[in-house]
């Protein structure tokens, strides 16, 4: 494992406590894409199926449940306990419109035509656009907190970081999958108009605030 | 070069 990989996977987990916290202290889920949370929820549940019959690390197996059980416990919040603080009038993204191609893809560009191995390419094409309606309700809006940015920007780092360990990796261990370094590409890509508008404006101190 | 057999990441 390299730098890249597991200061990446500290982003990433930063950034489903990060946002965890925030609705638990606040008690309200307010911002928040509850189709994105479903989104990332199906992605962690689809691709880490392979608990059962891989064995990777001790790590790894420690990860995947700690990303299943939170994305769950997300979801929950949002639409059981915090409901009546979800903003649902803002959440307005067609989720099929990622779904129904997500599938599609998956079922024609595969390593493998198995079920698992269809589920985890699945979840890798889901993934790069899960977030989607999340920064759909931010543009909506016109603004997002604080905590929320904080949150995006871990989590669009995260990947961002495994681009490098894919560099990494192809260069020291001759290793590449060519699915996950695609969409991977294409979920950084997505992130950054908000790079620009995190570093620019949330860095020095003020709302992320899109222009009118 | 090798394409990756085995899923190691998350």
């Amino acid at each position: 494992m390299n730098i890249f990989r597991i200061i990446g996977d500290l982003s990433h987990l930063l950034a489903i406590i990060i946002l965890l916290r925030k609705i638990w202290k606040t008690r309200s889920c307010a911002g928040i894409s509850g189709k994105s949370q479903i989104l990332f929820a199906l992605v962690y549940t689809t691709r880490y199926l392979d608990l059962v019959t891989t064995y990777v690390s001790l790590y790894n197996t420690v990860m995947k449940i700690i990303f299943i059980a939170v994305s769950i416990a997300t979801c929950y919040l949002i639409y059981m306990k915090f409901k009546a603080t979800y903003d649902h009038n803002h959440d307005t993204f067609r989720i099929e419109f990622l779904l129904a191609p997500a599938v599609i893809l998956a079922l024609l560009i595969n390593h493998d035509f198995t079920f698992l191995e269809i589920l985890w390419t699945f979840s890798i094409y889901l993934e790069s656009v899960a977030i989607l309606p999340q920064l759909f309700m931010v543009s909506k809006t016109g603004e997002a907190e604080s905590i929320t940015s904080h949150y995006l920007f871990a989590l669009g780092s995260y990947r961002a970081l495994y681009i490098l360990n894919w560099i990494y990796r192809y260069h020291n261990e001759e290793i590449y999958d060519l699915i996950a370094i695609v969409a991977g590409i294409v979920q950084t890509a997505l992130y950054c108009d908000f790079f620009y508008l995190y570093i620019t404006k949330v860095l020095r101190g003020k709302k992320l605030q899109l222009p009118a | 070069d090798i394409e990756a057999e085995e899923h190691d990441e998350l």
